[in-house]
């Protein structure tokens, strides 16, 4: 089973390729526990591996594997909405 | 594929490189390869679609310069508000099209140690990444298809780039958004619009009979705990309920809809439990038995029951299975036929891959005393007890128990899929042989 560090690492992982909602700075919102599992198994069910909602050593695995840097889920929070809110 | 939603509103488009990979990294790529090989990356695009690339001068890396798609090597923090990361992790990405300034922007993390063809061990092809972000240069999101050059995870190199072809994902992609080469523009009308894909041909609802498929009334011939939801089978259709404990739909689902792979005409599972090794779902229908990884049918089912080695007491092969479960109480999955049962430690695999009979079976199912002896089906459930269905009855044997006196039958329909309570009639006769007295539900 996953570290605490690791875990924290993939939370952010998850956020980053748009699995998770982005942390809110001015809310301090915790992600639940729920989300967190269906954002782990929608990641699974997108790379390939084996669908079991917990970060075992194949998902952990994939989450390091070198790749593309923009987000596999790409809903309200793609990359020219970020540039464009960043810029204002 | 997925599409972002954005597209290049013309097919002739420029590119330039405003800068190259750092020598001392990528020491076998000069500038004149790096281009070679970015102009052959174009053209696995060109080549499925009506596009065409022209290379422009680069010069100093001013945004405003340099055609539709600008490609440089950066690292760290580079202007754009995505700094790379060193090498490994992120190896590069690119906007999509548009008319922003950025829109096409294409940066590879020039911490990497980019290389030309071959697995040299820590290096990055240049060539596969490059196809890959030019894929959202042109408006294509990332893909969960295998194969696809859209999968987000770098995955080594895709071969010789002089013969390189799109995978059918990526094609299909690129011509939905440009059209066929040679062909027809899409979108129709307006071909600014991506023309969406043709319908499948229709097929009409076939509604069920609610007289026929009363979940009330019980008699299923399968139920499984398939991923955390369990599901009732009856005939060809089954109902649903989730982890919540709510149900799908009152009215059933078709399984051969839900389930692919079952040839026409199947009307009857006899058993379905959940693999536990590897998630794929094993269905039992009559002397033959199907994997299933997740809802399709793998190739090569369906496969004879004979091969999981059952014998009866006496001698002969089992030609059909009753209930089938894990039992979370020790992780050994259980068959029932007819009266008897086997169990099977799935690590062990016989000769054709199939789980073979632990030594000292079968048994008698009267050995799980306090439940019907002929069940329709059984499932491990909450915290690892297991459920035993029969008629529209449930018995459950508490964790690890296999002989528990006192164990009352429950109400499926009102438990499990919404059904009201019924008015108190006479239980279930004890399934076994009364060892004592039955009262009503109610009593």
């Amino acid at each position: 089973s996953a570290m605490p560090e690791q875990y924290s690492r993939a939370v952010d992982w998850l956020s980053r390729y748009g699995y998770l909602p982005p942390p809110d700075p001015r809310t301090s919102k915790l992600q639940t526990k729920e989300g967190i599992e269906k954002a782990i198994r929608v990641m699974q069910r997108f790379g390939g591996v084996r669908e079991t909602g917990v970060l075992d050593g194949e998902t952990l695995k994939l989450m390091s594997t070198p790749r593309c840097s923009l987000p596999d889920i790409v809903g309200g929070e793609d990359m020219l909405k970020k540039r464009r809110r960043r810029r204002r | 594929y997925a599409l972002s939603g954005l597209k290049w509103h013309k097919s002739d488009l420029t590119w330039s490189v405003h800068s190259y990979p750092t020598p001392s990294r990528s020491p076998g790529l000069p500038s004149t390869m790096v281009d070679s090989i970015l102009t052959h990356a174009f053209k696995a695009w060109s080549d499925a679609a009506p596009l065409t690339f022209h290379q422009q001068p680069g010069g100093g890396g001013s945004a405003s310069s340099g055609g539709d798609i600008r490609v440089s090597f950066n690292s760290l923090l580079h202007d754009d508000g995505y700094p790379f990361d060193g090498l490994g992790g992120t190896l590069a990405h690119a906007f999509f099209p548009g008319r922003d300034d950025v829109s096409g922007d294409t940066h590879f993390d020039d911490h990497e140690r980019w290389s030309y063809g071959g697995e040299s061990s820590g290096t990055t092809d240049l060539f596969t990444v490059a196809v890959h972000e030019f894929g959202h240069a042109l408006g294509l999101s990332h893909s969960s298809s295998d194969p696809s050059i859209m999968r987000p995870y770098y995955q080594g190199p895709v071969g010789d780039i002089l013969h390189y072809q799109l995978a059918l994902d990526d094609r299909l992609a690129i011509q939905q958004l440009y059209g066929i080469k040679g062909g027809q523009q899409p979108g129709g009308v307006d071909p600014n619009l991506p023309r969406l894909p043709s319908p499948p041909p229709t097929k009409p609802t076939k509604p069920s009979d609610p007289s026929v498929h009363d979940r009330c009334h019980g008699g299923f011939d399968a139920v499984a705990n398939i991923r955390g939801e369990v599901f009732f089978f009856q005939g060809a259709h089954f109902w649903r309920t989730t982890r919540d404990g709510s149900l799908v739909s009152l009215n059933p689902a078709q399984i051969q809809n839900f389930w692919m792979g079952f040839p026409p005409g199947t009307n009857k599972i006899d058993a379905v439990y959940e693999r536990k090794s590897d998630s794929s779902i094993i269905f039992f229908v009559g002397s033959q038995y199907w994997v299933f990884k997740d809802t399709v049918a793998m190739s090569g089912y369906p496969r004879p029951l004979s091969e999981w080695g059952m014998k009866r007491k006496s001698g002969a092969l089992v030609d059909r299975v009753d209930a089938a479960f894990i039992w979370a109480h020790n992780g050994k999955t259980y068959l029932f036929s007819q009266g008897e049962f086997w169990r099977f430690d799935e690590s062990r695999k016989g000769q054709r891959g199939t789980p073979q009979p632990e030594p000292g079976y079968p048994r008698d199912n009267s050995l799980w005393t306090g439940v019907p002896s002929r069940m329709d089906d059984i499932i491990s459930w909450g915290e690892g007890d297991a459920h035993f269905f029969k008629d529209n009855h449930y018995w459950v044997l508490k964790s690890g128990g296999m002989n528990q006196d006192s164990v009352e039958p429950k109400s499926i329909g009102v438990d499990w899929l919404r059904c009201p309570v019924p008015p108190s009639t006479s239980a279930p006769a004890n399934p076994d042989g009364p060892r004592r007295c039955r009262c009503d539900l109610t009593d």
